[in-house]
């Protein structure tokens, strides 16, 4: 049995919702984001919008590239500066359901890929760490 | 044939070694490894001591952490403290060869394993990416 068949009969369990996901919102200023993603502690997570729609992705590197002054770290601007700004917005996403063979080949360089719907709205993320979860359970 | 057997054949690859890793030295100040890991855009990366010993693993939110004031965001702090006073210590480590059975266990709650030798020098680090290019690879 090959290992895409083997994975797509657990494809359901990949998906982290929606509700279990931290985010910010695209019109929060940076001061706001930095402290959220201090707190949370992942490395990049998702930007929305009022209505839920996903934006794009924000990391802290974004944030404190905006602090880099002449000659000292300058947090003042951050409070001028909005999340959709500074936040990436050419990476891939994914439909629901999801074409396991694409997954596997796009979370080579993505550590984590959103799921979107046709309508845009923000459903989730499929991570490395549950696709890993799998194939360890494989190889077992 | 299983899939370790298969990655095995393959583990050589896996390594990218100290030279290709960006890294900080315990020694510095939180303000300089601020400068780096904004500069490298790397999450998460190694701590080294003056000899490449390894010493632990820091990322932006270890920093940040200490900017957060009671009323508002603080730097002047960041010339005062040692990454070593905020690195993370507790992270599992490797030896070469590895075992890779342990590898894609660990690899299920770390993105990546810095290879340490017997006398704590830091060789290089296996990464999530790396795997799952081996993976790709072997599904096809
Ligand atoms: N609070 C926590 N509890 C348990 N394990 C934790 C953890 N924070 C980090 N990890 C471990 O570290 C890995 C890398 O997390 P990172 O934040 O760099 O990178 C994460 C982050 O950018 C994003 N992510 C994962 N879960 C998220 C969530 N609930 N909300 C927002 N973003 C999330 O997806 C990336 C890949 O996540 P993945 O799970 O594959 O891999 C995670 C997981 O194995
Ligand atoms: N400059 C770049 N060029 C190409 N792709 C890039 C990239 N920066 C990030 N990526 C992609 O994003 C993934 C997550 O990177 P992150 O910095 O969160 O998490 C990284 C980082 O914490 C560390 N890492 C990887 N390469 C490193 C290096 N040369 N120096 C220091 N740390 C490294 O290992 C983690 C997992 O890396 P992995 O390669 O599995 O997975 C990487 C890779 O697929």
């Amino acid at each position: 049995k090959s290992i895409e068949k083997m994975l797509s009969e657990n494809q359901e369990h990949f998906l982290i919702p929606a509700e279990m996901v931290a985010n910010v919102q695209e019109n929060n200023f940076l001061d706001h984001a930095l402290l959220v993603l201090t707190k949370v502690r992942y490395a990049k997570i998702p930007v929305l919008d009022n209505d839920y729609k996903f934006k794009g992705l924000l990391s802290l590197s974004m944030i404190t590239e905006t602090m880099l002054g002449l000659d000292e770290l300058d947090v003042s601007k951050l409070h001028e500066i909005y999340v959709k700004d500074v936040m990436e917005t050419d990476m891939p996403t994914i439909q629901d359901p999801y074409d396991i063979e694409n997954v596997l080949h796009l979370l080579v360089d993505h550590p984590f890929l959103s799921v979107v719907s046709n309508d845009g709205s923000f459903t989730g993320i499929v991570t490395r760490r549950e696709l890993m979860k799998s194939l360890n359970h494989i190889a077992h």
